[in-house]
């Protein structure tokens, strides 16, 4: 990607372990790859790790790209081959080689790299397009594991999550933490057609999607010299002076504008439109009235996407006017956004609908306008009528995110190839860049999680909440699983659940706190937290800081102070939060961050009354 | 259809795999133990391997099947089957 991982903070010449970085091994579970993109180039890079045990089947493989499969309801002969573009776009963002002067016709343009360049990837095309099934993404997990691979990234989801044991990439990820791999996945792309967090069991990390400080826009120039800018990848040459036209029944919708005749006009559409029907009816260009006008698409015409305030003065413009009402469309230029970074409108929030103690998603990445690797098999625009073709391509969502966490994953993974997964996710979260509430309306914590991505912070998080299997067993008894089940999940006949009530889900040593409250009643809630000490070698000294932003809550901590005398030595505490939120769908948040003067260990806390 | 014997795709979920097999290998004493599970819950006759998608055996156990909802509940309220759920198809995000 050629501008996200720089605002991360995250420069090219970050702070390596470049031996350990190429014994890294991320699984891809998504639309397969392009292998002749130069981000999967292998030059400079030595054969693939020993312990590795993966295949490459009816794919040809190199020292970059070190495993690929297929599956598609169990059929044999299958192409791992990308041709959808997604699955060389994500895996490019997570460990992508550094292509130099790359961008989209000039667009977006940079140097695209990947967070841990040196690392290998392996590939497992589990979606067709876009349809991904549930029993090859079990299939995928189960040889990924065995594999041996260190970290998969899962830009896959659905609109709503289900129980953990009744969903693929739960089972999936729970049985790759058990052997060390943790899972990235994507938040979803929900939160405007009524969705939440799709992804949310514990032992995996979910993203949010944010915002960076490029904004891809383009003019819509109107014939009395107003200038409207909407966000859009337009990579056509500048459409002059062209009529503008409303759809006789108000939809772009192709049925509904076949046999009428557009040609050599602007039309304007509502909500929905991906510029088929537009393209289909000769239309010179279109203006898409937009729900999302913070993310820019890429159409098979020249095209802008609007606000609906815009499309007001559009309006005002066209009923004033004595002339033919008249618009030029440019090309689109990237602007410089100071408000970055805001978490998309698209971008599924909390609360967590399974287990409402855990704050999902975890944390927010770049998921607007990334460019990375595409595949030449798959248009620009993913119109199957365009006939534009790139090597790199700009597309958001969600699943855009997902490989920036993946990639910072593997980045700490490469300092720390020992840690567990848990830890991983707790360097991830404990150290992302706090996000402002006031920007990201509507949740706080349940909109952007514990905030930015930090890479370069999180391969030196100071302390992290580590967890294992059997404090996620502690938390699936407190969530109703019972002892005979989870004896069957974990294989091991001494899983057992404590007595009934003695547990609850957020007892679970995670890197954030959640509770669900009920409104305008008091709640008192213990928050029991173990933290390991991986900073300094010798002895450090923490002390903890209550950051909390709402008048209804009282945030405890004790003890204070926690003193370390070796490395890895644990030391526990208790956060204690007390109040009352006086309404239904509110929100408080707070923080404890731990601190020994030079790394910050920040937790964030949010009480909610969201149903 | 109404007398439950339209199939579907299952995933049955049985947790820890015991005996994790190579993915060169032929017929794994996993694979055999699902085909072996799944026929004794069959009722019309069909084989398992008419009817088995995946096999999972290498480090998850369990398996997908196309079943009927009958044979659903039948695997269900099996020892050592955790969950027997509809295959959900996702999206690309």
């Amino acid at each position: 990607t050629t501008r996200s991982w720089d605002f991360l903070g995250f420069p090219r010449n970050a702070r390596r372990s470049l031996p350990t970085e190429g014994e890294v091994i991320v699984g891809m579970l998504d639309t397969g790859v392009w292998p002749d993109s130069p981000s999967f180039s292998d030059a400079g890079l030595g054969p693939p790790p020993g312990r590795w045990k993966g295949a490459c089947l009816n794919f040809t493989c190199n020292n970059k790209i070190i495993g690929a499969r297929a599956y598609r309801q169990g059929r044999a002969g299958l192409s791992p081959v990308d041709t959808a573009g997604h699955g060389s776009h994500t895996a490019s963002t997570v460990a992508g080689r550094v292509v130099e002067g790359v961008g989209l016709a000039g667009v977006a343009a940079g140097s695209a790299r990947g967070a841990v360049p040196g690392a290998r990837l392996a590939i497992y095309k589990v979606c067709w397009d876009d349809f991904c099934a549930g029993e090859d993404i079990l299939a995928a997990f189960d040889d990924a594991i065995a594999d041996g691979v260190d970290v998969i990234s899962f830009s896959i989801g659905g609109k709503l999550p289900a129980p953990y044991f009744e969903d693929a990439a739960a089972i999936g990820s729970f049985h790759a933490m058990r052997c060390g791999v943790l899972t990235s996945a994507s938040a979803g792309n929900s939160a405007l057609t009524g969705g939440r967090v799709g992804n949310v069991a514990p032992w995996m990390l979910s993203v949010a999607a944010s915002s960076t400080d490029r904004r891809l826009v383009a003019k819509l120039v109107l014939g009395d010299g107003k200038t409207i800018v909407g966000a859009s990848v337009n990579i056509f040459p500048k459409l002059e002076k062209a009529p503008l036209a409303l759809p006789i029944n108000g939809s772009c919708q192709p049925d509904s504008l076949a046999r009428q005749s557009y040609r050599g006009k602007i039309l304007f559409c509502p909500r929905g439109s991906n510029g088929t029907g537009p393209l289909q009816a000769g239309a010179a260009g279109t203006v898409i009235v937009n729900a999302e006008p913070d993310v820019a698409f890429v159409f098979p015409l020249p095209a802008v996407t609007i606000a609906e305030d815009q499309f007001t003065e559009i309006l005002a413009y066209v009923n004033r006017t004595r002339t033919d009402p008249v618009g030029s469309i440019h090309s689109t230029e990237a602007n410089f956004n100071s408000e970055a970074p805001i978490v998309a409108s698209f971008s599924s929030r909390g609360p967590n609908l399974i287990s409402p103690g855990i704050l999902k998603p975890d944390l927010s990445a770049p998921g607007i306008a990334i460019l990375a690797a595409w595949t030449p098999l798959s248009p620009v625009s993913g119109n199957l009528r365009d006939n534009r073709f790139a090597a790199y391509n700009v597309i958001s969502g969600t699943s855009m995110a997902c490989p920036h966490a993946t990639g910072a994953a593997a980045y700490v993974k490469s300092f720390h190839p020992g840690w567990s997964p848990a830890m991983i996710m707790s360097a991830l979260i404990t150290t992302a860049t706090p996000m402002d509430p006031a920007r990201n309306p509507g949740g706080g914590e349940l909109v952007y999680g514990a905030g930015q991505l930090s890479p370069a912070r999180a391969r030196d998080p100071g302390l992290v909440y580590d967890a294992r299997e059997d404090d996620y067993v502690r938390m699936l008894c407190a969530e109703g699983y019972n002892a005979t089940q989870l004896r069957v999940v974990t294989g091991s006949d001494g899983t057992a659940c404590p007595a009934a009530g003695a547990a609850a889900a957020d007892d679970l040593n995670y890197p954030t706190m959640a509770h669900h409250a009920a409104p305008g009643l008091n709640f008192t809630v213990r928050f029991p937290r173990t933290v390991t000490n991986v900073g300094a070698p010798g002895r450090s000294v923490y002390t903890a800081r209550i950051v909390s932003s709402g008048p209804y809550i009282r945030v405890a901590v004790a003890p204070r102070r926690l003193a370390f005398s070796r490395p890895l030595q644990k030391l526990s505490f208790t956060v204690t939060v007390s109040g009352a939120l006086p309404a239904g769908n509110e929100f408080v948040s707070a923080a404890v961050v731990w601190s020994d003067g030079v790394r910050q260990v920040r937790s964030p806390i949010i009480v909610h009354t969201v149903d | 259809s109404s007398d439950g014997d339209e199939k579907q795709v299952y995933i049955v979920y049985m947790g820890h795999q015991h005996e994790p097999s190579d993915s060169a290998a032929g017929f794994s004493a996993a694979e055999a133990a699902h085909h072996k599970l799944l026929n004794q819950m069959l009722d019309d006759g069909s084989s398992a391997m008419d009817r088995m998608v995946y096999s999972y055996k290498r480090s998850i156990n369990g398996f997908a099947a196309r079943l009927t909802e009958q044979e659903r509940r039948k695997l269900a309220g099996t020892e050592g089957v955790v969950s027997v759920f509809p295959s959900r198809t996702y999206q690309l995000q």
